[in-house]
């Protein structure tokens, strides 16, 4: 599982 | 970027595209909550603060920049252009409940506890609530413009695109963000009824009312 901390989405 | 996404986004904007329409063309902001807008404006400006100091890609920059822009606008045309046709006083619901209990939860709930990633979760939180006092609003006078259930329809969807997009980066780039992903379903939930009688109602040709 990896935390989505690039934030890459709106 | 993927389908969904893509999907999820150009409702988006279609959603504000619709309401500036709606303003200009009915040279009106009766049946729209001010409050959600300004909700809107905040959920915006925490969010892409990473404007300022992170790349991700051209797409991203300018769609950014639109969605500030644009919700500062629409604050604008409704607070000084169109002011008088905003009636404050069905416009009641009390957005400090909504703000404090989400800076409470993104202090809680982060990646991080910095500030940039706080006011990320912040705006997250704060987004899939922003739409309640103007749900509120809809609920006080029974009824709506039809452009206006068109721009509530395509809010909605927006982020109920974004939960298969969630299942299919999971599936190929092996990412979660359950902070995103718990708050967008919680979000499009909210929208529930409103679709029911949208999809019933609206999208047969009828006028929006709510059951009395």
């Amino acid at each position: 599982v990896i935390l989505d901390q690039a934030h890459d989405e709106l | 970027m993927n389908f969904f996404r893509l999907l999820g986004d150009l409702s988006h904007l279609a959603s504000i595209l619709i309401l500036l329409h709606k303003i200009k063309t009915t040279r009106s902001c009766r049946g729209l909550s001010f409050k959600t807008q300004a909700l809107y404006v905040a959920v915006f400006i925490t969010r892409y603060l990473d404007l300022t100091y992170r790349w991700v890609s051209l797409y991203n920059f300018v769609m950014k920049l639109f969605f500030i822009g644009s919700s500062c606008a629409t604050l604008y045309l409704m607070r000084y252009k169109y002011c008088p046709t905003h009636d404050p006083s069905i416009d009641t619901f009390k957005i400090e409940y909504l703000v404090g209990p989400c800076a409470i939860l993104a202090l809680i709930f982060n990646y991080k506890f910095s500030v940039s990633e706080v006011l990320w979760s912040f705006s997250i939180f704060l987004e899939s609530v922003a739409i309640l006092p103007q749900l509120f609003m809809l609920q006080r006078t029974g009824e709506a413009e039809t452009i206006t259930t068109h721009y509530l329809a395509a809010l909605g969807i927006y982020r109920a695109f974004y939960i298969p997009n969630w299942i299919y980066r999971y599936f190929t780039e092996g990412v979660v963000d359950p902070i995103a992903i718990v708050a967008g379903i919680a979000q499009t939930g909210l929208y529930l009824d409103f679709f029911y009688v949208y999809f019933t109602k609206v999208m047969q040709g009828e006028k929006f009312e709510l059951p009395a």
